[in-house]
């Protein structure tokens, strides 16, 4: 993946999806 | 296996859209393809008359995604009794546009030198899915929270068993992007996008766990009345 700063945001939208 | 390896565009199997018993001895059967970003019709005609069809020309009914003939359909012989010829309609999608129920149906009209016969048909919503596709990071993360969550639609694909790199592939041979992945708990998160023909953008996670052979499909788009024929392309992709 492309370190365009966003991987961080990615992690934060995949644990709120895992963990409501 | 065709694991990492490019394997082309899923296509569905030929079907008869026109039995020989319905139109006078002329048998239809076909699917629609999108093959190196070209959306084509193939059909196969047969003819089960006693009698030689000259003189073919199809038209569409307007549908929900303007597909209509971009060539004139190409029988240059007369085809005899028991003679079977395969022929390509190239489409474009910018012909006259209408709802239809189900949204992925066509009707289609087809003469001969004999009359005019008339079928439906149903195409995977997966040959509108654009090689632009791909949307960017930022832009997927924003248009993600901006979506309602009423326009959020959940799937399930059982008994499917293949990894993550796989199905990343598989995907995109189909024109559907990963542009993020994430391992969430044991859960492999798969973000995609894909942009239908349209303009329309369909956004998707892909959760895969791996003590399971079901894995949890959710998409977000703005006109969610795609979401279910999205949701069948997956799983065609995916199962074929």
């Amino acid at each position: 993946e492309i370190d365009d700063g966003l991987d961080e945001a990615f992690s934060r939208l995949a644990e709120s999806r895992s963990n409501p | 296996s065709n694991v990492g390896m490019p394997c082309g565009s899923y296509v569905e199997p030929k079907t008869v859209w026109l039995p020989a018993v319905k139109a006078k001895g002329l048998e239809i059967s076909g699917t629609v393809a999108r093959r190196m970003g070209t959306i084509q019709m193939e059909l196969t005609l047969s003819n089960k008359a006693m009698q030689v069809m000259t003189d073919f020309a199809i038209q569409f009914n307007r549908n929900s995604f303007g597909l209509a003939p971009a060539a004139a359909l190409q029988v240059h012989t007369p085809l005899s009794p028991n003679q079977t010829i395969d022929v390509v309609l190239p489409l474009s999608t910018v012909g006259p546009v209408m709802k239809m129920e189900p949204l992925n149906n066509l009707q289609v009209a087809v003469k001969n030198n004999i009359d005019v016969f008339y079928f439906s048909c149903i195409y995977p919503i997966s040959i509108l899915f654009v090689e632009e596709g791909r949307m960017e990071r930022q832009v997927f993360l924003a248009t993600w929270k901006d979506i309602p969550n009423e326009n959020e639609a959940q799937f399930h694909i059982k008994d499917c068993r293949l990894n993550s790199d796989a199905v990343s592939n598989k995907l995109q041979n189909n024109n559907i992007f990963s542009i993020a992945k994430r391992n969430v708990d044991g859960q492999e998160m798969l973000y995609q996008s894909m942009r239908l023909t349209n303009g329309i953008w369909v956004l998707a996670e892909l959760r895969m766990q791996a003590s399971s052979s079901s894995y949890m499909l959710s998409l977000k788009c703005r006109a969610p009345e795609v979401s279910q024929f999205v949701f069948q392309s997956y799983e065609a992709i995916l199962k074929n």
